[in-house]
């Protein structure tokens, strides 16, 4: 997965980190100490549409298939999340009693052309 | 034509730098909020004692506590329905009988939520005997008991334990049922009584005082109960 620079073109993952205690959340989040927020930006120009290995979905399988085939497809591809990791986190509620939740899928870790 | 750096599909106008962060900064509070099921941040009023705090995380098993008292997490990979676990510290009020004390715990559930609990305890710290000749077996009572009665009045016995005391120690009671029947009730106010009687002495430390690094708390492991939803398919 490509990693955005300043300029954006190619499909990329923007990384985005809020650290808590920045926006005063450190009062009732206990951990982590902030969050990656990344996200999937960029162009997915027809030849890099569906390309192994830059987008795991069903849907890149199904899209190869009909590029190798020389089917039209006329669809545009998306850039996309491709892999993605939990995130535990530890806070207090409004009752101050403290919560542990895993929160699944909180974190893109790389991103693909769909 | 001229690469622009705006959405030009969008009609929007390139967005400087901070404008950027801001709003990136409002997205990431809005999915983290929307995440921990949340509707806006908690308003903290008061601070737990840390060493309660520290105390309660290390029997989450929640991960490690830095030498700084910072807490690094371990990544558990949710099972496709993720539970949660809580820890809730109890505000504590001596019976009129001086056999114990009574702690009260507060829940809030959302309307429409219905949290199935998974497994609960409550946590004691029980000091030894200060009689070194005193048999080490201590018997422990806990009530539960309605929410503005008189204390020890009216209350039902919810588990008796004969504790083995050899130093002072944290004890856990499973209170499972009891949670789960508390919050199926759609009460606010769990109130549970804990006597630890010996000659007259009450040896759990119900200590709520500030600092206090044995207050008793109460930990769950709950989940959202989905069912709720399949019964609204079902009206359908």
């Amino acid at each position: 997965s490509l990693r955005c620079g300043n300029v954006v073109s190619v499909c990329c993952k923007r990384e985005f980190y809020i650290k808590f205690k920045d926006i005063q959340w450190d009062e009732w989040i206990i951990a982590p100490e902030g969050y990656h927020m990344n996200y999937c930006i960029g162009q997915c120009p027809q030849h890099l549409a569906g390309s192994p290995g830059i987008a795991s979905s069903f849907h890149a399988t199904v899209f190869s298939q009909l590029k190798i085939n020389g089917i039209n497809t006329a669809t545009t591809s998306c850039c996309v999340p491709t892999e993605r990791r939990p995130l535990s986190m530890v806070f207090f509620d409004s009752q101050h009693s403290i919560v542990k939740m895993d929160v699944p899928d909180m974190i893109v870790e790389s991103c693909g052309c769909t | 034509g001229s690469p622009s750096p705006s959405c030009v599909s969008c009609g929007l106008q390139a967005m400087d730098r901070d404008a950027e962060e801001r709003l990136m900064t409002e997205i990431a509070k809005q999915q983290i909020l929307e995440k921990l099921h949340l509707k806006e941040r908690p308003n903290i009023t008061h601070t737990v004692p840390r060493a309660a705090l520290l105390t309660a995380l290390r029997k989450l098993h929640s991960g490690r506590v830095r030498q700084d008292g910072t807490l690094e997490l371990e990544n558990n990979i949710p099972t496709k329905d993720p539970g949660y676990e809580i820890v809730s510290f109890a505000d504590i009020s001596e019976m009129e009988s001086g056999e114990g004390a009574s702690l009260t715990f507060q829940f809030l559930q959302e309307r429409g939520q219905s949290i199935q609990v998974l497994e609960s305890s409550l946590w004691i710290y029980v000091r030894s005997s200060e009689d070194p000749h005193r048999d080490s077996r201590l018997p422990a009572r806990v009530f539960l008991s309605a929410v503005g009665e008189v204390s020890g009045s009216n209350r039902t016995l919810v588990i008796e334990k004969m504790l083995e005391v050899q130093d002072s120690n944290w004890h856990t009671f499973p209170i499972t049922r009891t949670l789960q029947s508390f919050l199926d009730s759609g009460q606010r106010r769990l109130r549970l009584e804990v006597s630890c009687d010996e000659d007259g002495k009450n040896l759990c430390s119900l200590d709520g005082t500030a600092n206090s690094a044995y207050q008793p708390f109460l930990v769950a492991k709950v989940r959202l109960r989905d069912d709720h939803s399949k019964h609204v398919l079902r009206k359908r």
